[in-house]
């Protein structure tokens, strides 16, 4: 579903080049539930975007769901990218003006279709902001953010998730109430996971964790028990 | 030296009043080492934001050093603040268009003196960026913008350093090694260290443990070792 071969990622800042990523290859099936670790510096929300089709590899190839990426155009990169995969970023990314309910509904709004206010209103209660719905960003915390930022990408129910350290800013409760919710949609309605995450706890929760270390793949582990 | 007297803090969202203080009482000292945990929006950054002067109460009193906070001027404030708190926070708040350098270097433009720029390079260099000075907030990891941060308010050697969940973006080894830069300053340097960090690792290394909820603290524990 996901197949990275050999993929590079160079940034160039300034004269000085950056490689992000030197050479990945990587299989992630349907269904799958990864994390992937790593210290800080170490390409993972490198991989992320380029999983999440927000950004191309210098070299490599990279298919999902069998299309070669880089054969897309940036608008059908979009399309696949709005409909297929939900995006939680490092940063949130919020929309400074829109409240966390709106926030949640945009995603809604370009699949078109009923209940989007009651299918967005309960994605956020999901996350424990039933009460927070008419805030904007400025009058949240850090946490209830990052959790705006979860509801905004679940709630379109997307098959393959993609989260870049999706409880960074949650206390122990708070993210294992968020990691329930995970979990459950990858067991039971079988959506393809893959976090970034360097909580070894949070880590514990997936089938699968990838260490990345200065842009290489050093270890590819599955978790043996069921 | 910082002393809170039910400390009341009331925010409005629309119609809505969300009491995210409720009523603290607490005293730190100089050259302590204090950590603040409690879950998603239990009115920790509320309650960094009103110790370093950045908000005021609703109600209840704040003395600095002695000297009575809500008697302060706006511009009074704001020096205090520059002269005596460094202030890491939760979401960084980096200046998009300097780079890591440039950032750490504008504390010491408004305090005058000599080596600047070395000074600057050198607290980067601590926190592990010294390859990183020339990149640009977008061109940095979520981790290494926390970094900048970091060292941007250590820089200016305040007395004291309020830190907002500063170790939230980093894995293990990169936050052992900034707690070590924060516990030197704390016993070797004698800066008082205040904390928010839902991570109980981090909590561990204080002398010092307030925990708060629903915007009351529950609990105020000192660590008995030594
Ligand atoms: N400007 C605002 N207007 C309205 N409500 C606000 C505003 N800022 C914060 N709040 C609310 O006040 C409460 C406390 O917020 P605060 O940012 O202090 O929480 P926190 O403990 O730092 O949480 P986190 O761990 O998620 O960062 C939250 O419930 C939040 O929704
Ligand atoms: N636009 C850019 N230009 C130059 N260098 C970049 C750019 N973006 C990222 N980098 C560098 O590429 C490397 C990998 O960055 P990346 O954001 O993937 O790391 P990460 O593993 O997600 O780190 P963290 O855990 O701190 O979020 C970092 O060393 C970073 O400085
Ligand atoms: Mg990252
Ligand atoms: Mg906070």
């Amino acid at each position: 579903m996901i197949r990275l071969r050999n993929v590079v990622k160079l940034y160039r800042a300034g004269s000085v080049v950056v490689p992000a990523l030197r050479g990945i290859t990587l299989d992630i099936e349907r269904g799958d539930f990864v994390s992937i670790i790593g210290s800080s510096g170490s390409g993972k929300s490198t991989l992320m975007n380029i999983i999440g089709c927000l950004d191309r590899p210098t070299r490599g190839t990279f298919e999902l769901a069998g299309h070669d990426v880089s054969k897309l155009s940036d608008d059908q990169l979009a399309y696949a990218r709005g409909r297929q995969i939900g995006f939680v970023f490092q940063a949130f990314n919020l929309l400074p003006r829109m409240s966390a309910l709106e926030q949640v509904e945009l995603p809604l709004t370009y699949r078109g279709g009923k209940n989007q206010r009651r299918s967005a209103m309960k994605a956020l209660a999901d996350v424990g902001l039933g009460d927070r719905m008419h805030h904007k960003p400025n009058q949240l915390s850090g946490g209830q953010q990052q959790r705006v930022a979860i509801a905004r990408a679940l709630v379109g129910e997307p098959s393959v998730i993609l989260a870049d350290e999706p409880t960074g800013a949650l206390d122990t409760k708070t993210t294992a109430d968020v990691m329930d919710i995970f979990v459950r949609l990858n067991r039971v309605q079988g959506m393809t996971v893959i976090f970034v995450t360097h909580e070894p706890e949070v880590a514990s929760y997936t089938d699968r964790v990838i260490q990345l270390r200065d842009g290489m793949i050093v270890s590819d582990t599955v978790a043996t028990s069921p």
